[in-house]
């Protein structure tokens, strides 16, 4: 019998298990559907396209799967423990989110209970509040040059507010104080009102 | 420097360049990826009006300027490196695709994949000097990601050891490839091959469009622009249709599937080879989400520490915005994403390069995998970063709608990777394809291996949710 899976929600390898066999239990559904629609005597083709929603989900949490599991395993190729453990509060916090947002995959095949998901709530807000002092530093990390990012929101040295100032000055409509429109129909206006 | 950003990065737990190395793959790849971005940004000859002040034409005339200047730099520099050469474009073209960005995603890998060795040495050197500038025409008017919906057709003429290109009807026109309108003088087009009254399915053909001197289309050949989209102002996506266009035997891409001078078809290891550059493509979609999503919650993030509003506390001054739970809800899990998206684009990187390796040994055996594998993480990982980039840019308030923000340009040059290289509502039929055919294997009993051996482990296992 195979043994039972442990689901401790803050353990990643785990919660890698879980996702693996949520991608299986939908491909298996997909898989099963496509039966059924061939035991109703519909064509191979019918029954694909009977099926194609369940085919798109499975697709899902298999990519899903993947990335959660590639990113859990580049956690074993850091090796400076202040990053490791602020990639792995990142990595926690994204395989909790694609929980709560998949939600029902993972109550409706058993892989988690309802307390064991408000429990994964309240860790999703613990995480945040743990990332929020390297909230700006790991946006750093991407080490995207300003000339890159071209962003006035974005920029390196944050003086947001006096360069948008600027760039609005630039806008090909101000090159004049006065816009033509103005004396070709805002004042002819005027005077036939 | 805005003293709130200041004070974030002093709160900072962890050194930021230590986790940059990661993400580049090494201090050294750092570093040189640092050399590179300055080669561009201290040059004049890249200096340019801003895009968002500049008319239609006047932004495709910059772009195209930009992109001779960039061909011209790096032969200059000596950057060879297929990683150096992408990250000096991506440098060059910032937000925006780069106006030739076709001949070199998809045109020179076609030739480098499907030319047998004679075709090779004609074709390489037109297209690396740019006497051939090339485009790859897929996509018809009425047909997509469905290939053997494709009506454009390639009827071989014994008599003339000749093909005949046509397109048959309006909705078998060719629409969109990235530098037909204007900029492309030769095309690769997939058609439905005919030879000796059969039909083979789809092979690649190069076709002129337009005369190597004076860049008029060639007879027979009905090509332009498509007109203004949602974004890719810099790139002439074109229309192409071609009027019983007679090309030589040569130019049908023969490495592995032929038709002999009597009309005779050989055909291909594998069917799936003709394919093999949208493969490649899509594996590096995977890396564009991961991109797009880094600088999107780039500005989002340091925005939200940047701007100030209402108050958390009646009396304390207005907090900055990330100080709220439901902006971090917003942004935090994205950027988690975004380092997800990073490592499973190296991820997705190393295993093509891998498999790549072997079917250029001739083992084909894990083409399907591969294929299977880019298909299904270029939809999810495109999906996810497209809705992810509007989250971001509605985080900035008002200001992210600004075209300074740069947000706006994000989104709708990223948006068309969930449609382009295979639209993503078929490319995840694709994988399950390969995921079911994987499934009735395993329950007839055989070792799956790769990605999807899971299949082969007991679904009936017990799970024992720790007690809350």
């Amino acid at each position: 019998a195979a043994r039972p899976l442990v689901v401790d929600i803050n353990d990643l390898s785990s919660l890698v298990e879980v996702y693996k066999i949520r991608a299986a239990i939908l491909v298996e559904m997909a898989a099963k559907s496509i039966q059924q629609e061939l035991q109703r005597r519909k064509s191979q083709e019918d029954a694909w396209n009977n099926s194609a929603i369940d085919l798109v989900r499975a697709s899902d949490a298999h990519c899903h799967y993947v990335v959660v599991k590639a990113f859990t395993e580049k956690l074993g190729d850091v090796g400076d423990t202040a990053v490791h453990a602020v990639l792995s509060a990142l990595a926690l916090l994204y395989t909790l989110h694609g929980i709560t947002r998949n939600s029902g995959d993972f109550l409706q095949s058993g892989l988690l209970s309802v307390p064991q998901l408000l429990q994964i709530s309240v860790r999703i807000k613990e995480l945040m509040s743990q990332l929020r002092p390297n909230a700006v530093a790991l946006v750093d990390a991407f080490d995207i040059h300003d000339k890159k990012l071209n962003s006035v929101l974005g920029r390196y040295d944050g003086n947001v507010y006096e360069k948008m100032f600027e760039w609005a000055r630039r806008s090909p409509l101000n090159a004049t104080e006065v816009h033509e429109s103005f004396h070709k129909y805002l004042k002819p206006l005027r005077s036939k009102l | 420097m805005n003293p709130d950003l200041a004070k974030e990065r002093q709160n900072a737990t962890f050194d930021v360049d230590k986790l940059t190395y990661i993400l580049d793959g090494g201090p050294e790849k750092t570093k040189r990826r640092r050399e590179i971005e300055s080669l561009v940004f201290n040059d004049p000859d890249f200096a340019e009006e801003d895009p968002n002040f500049l008319s239609r034409s006047e932004r495709f005339d910059q772009a195209v300027r930009k992109s001779a200047q960039m061909v011209l730099k790096l032969r200059e520099f000596g950057i060879a490196d297929p990683e150096e050469i992408y990250h000096y474009k991506s440098m060059v073209t910032g937000h925006h695709p780069d106006a030739l960005g076709l001949h070199y995603t998809m045109f020179v890998p076609t030739l480098l994949r499907l030319c047998d060795p004679q075709q090779k040495e004609k074709w390489l050197p037109l297209a690396k000097s740019m006497q051939a500038v090339g485009t790859y025409a897929q996509t018809e008017l009425g047909h997509g990601t469905h290939l053997r919906g494709l009506e454009t057709t390639a009827t071989y003429d014994p008599a003339t050891q000749e093909f005949v290109l046509n397109s048959p009807t309006v909705s078998s026109i060719k629409w969109w490839p990235g530098g037909l309108g204007k900029s492309a003088n030769y095309a690769i087009v997939l058609a439905q091959l005919y030879t000796l009254g059969n039909c083979h399915g789809l092979h690649a053909f190069i076709v002129p469009v337009r005369d190597m001197d004076t860049h008029n289309p060639l007879p027979g050949v009905v090509v332009g622009d498509i007109g203004p989209k949602f974004g890719f102002n810099e790139v002439d996506n074109g229309f192409l249709k071609l009027e019983n266009v007679r090309i030589p035997r040569e130019n049908m891409l023969m490495k592995y599937s032929k038709v002999e001078p009597d009309g005779t078809y050989v055909k291909p290891p594998s069917d799936k080879l003709t394919y093999g550059t949208m493969v490649f493509v899509r594996s590096m979609i995977v890396r564009e989400s991961s991109k797009a999503l880094a600088k999107s919650c780039t500005i989002a993030i340091r925005y939200s520490a940047v701007r100030h509003q209402s108050e958390i506390r009646p009396g304390e001054p207005e907090p900055q915005i990330l100080d709220y739970q439901t902006q971090q809800y917003k942004l935090f899990p994205l950027l988690a994403t975004a380092y997800a998206f990073s490592f499973v684009g190296q991820y997705m990187t190393n295993t093509y390069q891998r498999i790549n390796e072997e079917i250029n040994r001739g083992n084909y055996s894990e083409l399907p995998e591969l294929h299977a594998l880019s298909a299904g993480l270029k939809a999810f990982t495109t999906w996810e970063a497209n809705s992810a980039i509007e989250v971001c840019r509605m985080s900035c308030g008002g200001h992210g709608y600004s075209r300074s923000s740069a947000l706006p340009d994000i989104y709708v040059e990223f948006t068309p990777t969930c449609t382009y290289e295979g639209e993503n509502t078929v490319m995840m039929l694709q994988t399950a394809r390969y995921l079911v055919k994987s499934y009735r294997q395993a329950k007839e009993g055989q070792r799956l291996s790769g990605i999807v051996s899971y299949l082969n482990e007991p679904l009936d296992r017990r799970l024992q949710p720790q007690a809350v």
